[in-house]
């Protein structure tokens, strides 16, 4: 399913969520 | 009276046909509606109030308009006669609009573009026109200076797909999904309420005026206190909003290239929209650089990532079970 | 995934299209496919048996042409461009689009340096129009331009069609997302449980605490 395999890789690239300093800070 | 109130009726008829709408509506506006000797009947008031009103507006005096429409306004809600309402509906929709009140004026316009009859009493109403209504809600809408209210306004009309089949529908389109709107469809967008334009917004209801000056063009070539024109304050804090969605940082230059607006302008137009805590963001002038702020936190951005992610999960689950995997 | 709903259409026309055609005019619809503006996947088409039967006949570049907007980018088109057919300009222009997407693929946080190379713009103001025009508002990535640290942060982005080695690595993925997230449950269990019994225990604690006012009250 070449559909379903696009989808998948798209949505493995999904993580990290989000980065950036000030997510450390709010993060920590 | 009797006999002034037909002189005075007669003048006006005269100065109307002279297009001299001003001098029309003060001749109509000496006739003592309240007082006097036999008392005149409601509808007969009603229509003096909106004829009187209809008149100042063909010369955008929205102030003298306004004084009569107010007095009508007491009187329409009684009114069996639809045409008569109909017709202060228009003159209300257009003294909002003249005096830049640009969403209730939208709404009206959006109500008048609604109507479902085809013919009320012995007059006939054509798509053309309500067609022309609902493109004066578009138009309003998008003057409107931004915010929660233009936003659902926006949604209603980009989801009436009456509006997918009016010229201006791109820049609706764009203006919905807060995507930049470049100068060649600004300029395009400006043309729209050019003086041909005029006699294509007039609402041509048979039932309402004979002619009826738009005045969007105005609106559009009237300079704000800050001299730009209502149309390109209002594309340019588009722009700026639309660009704060896709940009964490960018050079007033570049801004200004991008907007294809002086970058002065760009600054000066971000600054106060940021004051007005209408755009979350802060300006370093040493480096001429406007840093934009989400509006929501970056935790919260991490549970929104999270949350699509989540979703996006779901849909390739959908889909596999779908597909019998 | 909208645009996999939106090109889901597509994709099944050109399919059944290209079935029942042969040379030239299946050479056609390959051109047609890799230039339409809504399209960014190609995997299907090139499985259709027609089309394999291209190798080796004089539509054999067309092949390559699909194999290349299957899996390729504009650099490798360059590299390539005296074995192939001169791309017309939404050909071009598509195969700089899924070249964004494959950049995506490795990082996300992309240099403009990088992306101006790799795309042959020759300015700032130029390749950021073309991400924001032909990328994020044609719904193939979202994601920010950061104009100071010149680069573009990318939040989302479509799937380009895959490679078969590249199965190895998303199961790989998939594996340590699988075993992150049962260790995750079993931590936030174990915390649960762990809150639990402090839980308890305070509200043991608590109870003795007030027995005891209340026998020091009886004393007095």
């Amino acid at each position: 399913e070449n559909s379903l395999l696009r989808q998948v890789s798209s949505l493995l690239r999904r993580l990290p969520a989000i980065e950036s300093v000030k997510f450390q800070d709010d993060f920590l | 009276e009797e006999q002034v109130l037909v002189i005075r009726e007669k003048l006006a008829e005269l100065y109307e046909s002279e297009q001299q709408w001003s001098k029309a509506a003060q001749m109509l506006s000496g006739i003592d509606l309240d007082a006097g000797i036999r008392m005149l009947d409601e509808t007969y008031k009603l229509s003096k109030c909106v004829q009187i009103a209809r008149l100042y507006l063909e010369d955008d005096d929205a102030v003298n308009a306004e004084v009569f429409i107010n007095k009508a306004s007491f009187l329409v809600s009684n009114s069996p006669h639809e045409v008569l309402s109909l017709q202060y509906k228009v003159c209300y929709a257009r003294i909002l609009d003249l005096k830049r009140k640009f969403l209730e004026a939208a709404l009206r316009y959006y109500d008048i573009s609604q109507i479902e009859k085809r013919q009320i009493e012995d007059e006939l109403i054509d798509e053309e026109a309500l067609e022309q209504a609902l493109s004066a809600a578009v138009t309003c809408t998008i003057l409107a200076a931004a915010g929660p209210q233009r936003s659902r306004v926006l949604a209603t009309l980009y989801k009436d797909e009456r509006c997918s089949k009016l010229k201006i529908y791109p820049i609706l389109q764009k203006v919905y999904l807060e995507r930049i709107l470049r100068k060649p469809e600004i300029d395009a967008f400006s043309e729209e309420l050019k003086p041909h334009q005029v006699t294509n917004i007039v609402l041509t209801f048979q039932i309402l005026f004979s002619r009826m000056k738009s005045n969007f063009i105005l609106q559009q070539k009237a300079l704000l206190p800050d001299n730009f024109t209502v149309l390109d304050r209002a594309m340019i804090e588009h722009n700026l909003l639309s660009a704060s969605k896709l940009y964490t940082n960018i050079s007033f230059e570049e801004l200004g290239t991008l907007l294809g607006i002086a970058p002065q302008k760009a600054e000066k137009i971000a600054s106060r929209m940021i004051c007005e805590d209408r755009m979350r963001g802060s300006i370093d002038q040493v480096e001429a650089v406007i840093h934009f702020e989400d509006v929501t936190e970056e935790l919260q951005q991490w549970d929104h990532q999270i949350v699509s992610l989540c979703q996006a999960l779901n849909d390739v689950l959908d889909g596999m079970a779908k597909k019998g995997l | 995934m909208d645009i996999e709903q939106k090109q889901a259409e597509l994709i099944e026309q050109f399919v059944s299209r290209a079935e029942n055609l042969r040379g030239g005019s299946l050479a056609n619809v390959i051109v047609e496919a890799t230039s339409h503006p809504s399209l960014f996947a190609f995997s299907e088409i090139l499985s259709v048996p027609s089309v394999a039967e291209l190798q080796g006949t004089e539509y054999s570049v067309y092949l390559d042409v699909l194999r290349l907007f299957a899996h390729g980018t504009w650099s490798d088109y360059k590299s390539n461009a005296g074995s192939l057919p001169p791309l017309q300009p939404d050909q071009v222009l598509k195969l700089k689009q899924l070249s964004v997407l494959t950049l995506a693929e490795t990082d996300k946080v992309l240099p403009y340096d990088q992306l101006m190379q790799q795309l042959d713009v020759s300015n700032v103001r130029e390749l950021e129009d073309f991400l924001i025009n032909e990328c994020m508002y044609a719904g193939i990535v979202r994601g920010k331009l950061d104009q100071l640290r010149r680069c573009f942060e990318v939040q989302f982005a479509a799937g380009r069609d895959l490679r078969p080695e590249q199965i190895g690595s998303m199961l790989q993925t998939l594996t340590t997302w699988l075993n992150t997230s049962e260790n995750l449950l079993l931590s936030i269990q174990e915390k649960i449980k762990w809150a639990d019994t402090m839980g308890e225990l305070d509200k043991k604690h608590r109870k003795e605490i007030e027995e005891r006012v209340e026998d020091v009250k009886k004393t007095l």
